[in-house]
């Protein structure tokens, strides 16, 4: 473990917390998208495949179980709370998602660590986290006006990433063996999906604006 | 020394 890794769960952690918040305490799910809450269910799901079979740490099956288990409330209430369901915003939230699923499987199947159930579903998992945000940024993009918790759901859900990637230099730098491509390439390409909303994040954090993503 | 699918990271 080091502090870039540490900064990066931390800040995912967050990520959840303010979602979490943002249902529980105003009851509304108005800008956020259930198509990338569900692609984030999956990803976990089938990232933790090993959450029962190899003991990492205590931290490490703990995070695993609130990641698992936080991603499927969230798609629960937005599906079937009967308050919380009133306010998605079912007609803007349509990217067809199917292709990310597909793409990202397809992908697995051909480039993968070891062509085991596992590992397969691991390099899925990771394919699929770094377009997972799509829905939601084209939803953001559609709904105009982003409220303050969800802007700050998804500037953390990004910056999360970015640490992580400081975090696989580092190993690169300090461990002999350390090659994790798979998660490298994707976590790029995860972060710069979220560039141009850091820059109007920014400027809107800036000029002390609401924050407006050009539609 | 971890093998290369050893995961450790979430």
């Amino acid at each position: 473990m080091n502090i870039f890794r540490l900064a990066g769960d931390m800040t995912h952690l967050i990520s959840v917390l303010v979602l979490l918040l943002k249902i529980y305490a105003t009851k509304s799910c108005s800008g956020i998208s259930l198509k990338t809450q569900e692609l984030y269910a999956i990803v976990f799901v089938t990232r933790y495949l090993d959450l029962f079979t190899d003991f990492i740490s205590l931290y490490n099956t703990v995070m695993k179980l609130v990641f698992i288990g936080s991603s499927l409330a969230i798609v629960w209430c937005m599906r079937y709370h009967r308050v919380v369901r009133r306010s998605y915003d079912r007609e803007l939230d349509t990217f067809r998602y199917w292709i990310l699923l597909g793409v990202s499987f397809i992908l697995a199947l051909v480039l993968h660590e070891k062509f085991t159930l596992q590992e397969v579903f691991w390099a899925f998992s990771i394919y699929l986290e770094a377009v997972a945000i799509l829905p939601q940024l084209v939803l953001l993009q559609r709904s105009g006006n982003v409220d303050n918790l969800a802007g700050q759901y998804v500037f953390f859900l990004g910056a999360y990433r970015a640490f992580y990637i400081l975090n696989w230099i580092y190993r690169y730098l300090t461990e002999q063996r350390f090659t994790r491509w798979i998660s490298c390439v994707s976590g790029l390409v995860q972060t710069a999906l979220y560039a141009d909303f850091f820059y109007y994040y920014f400027i809107s954090w800036k000029n002390n604006a609401k924050l407006q993503l050009p539609a | 020394d971890y093998d290369d699918d050893y995961h450790d990271e979430l």
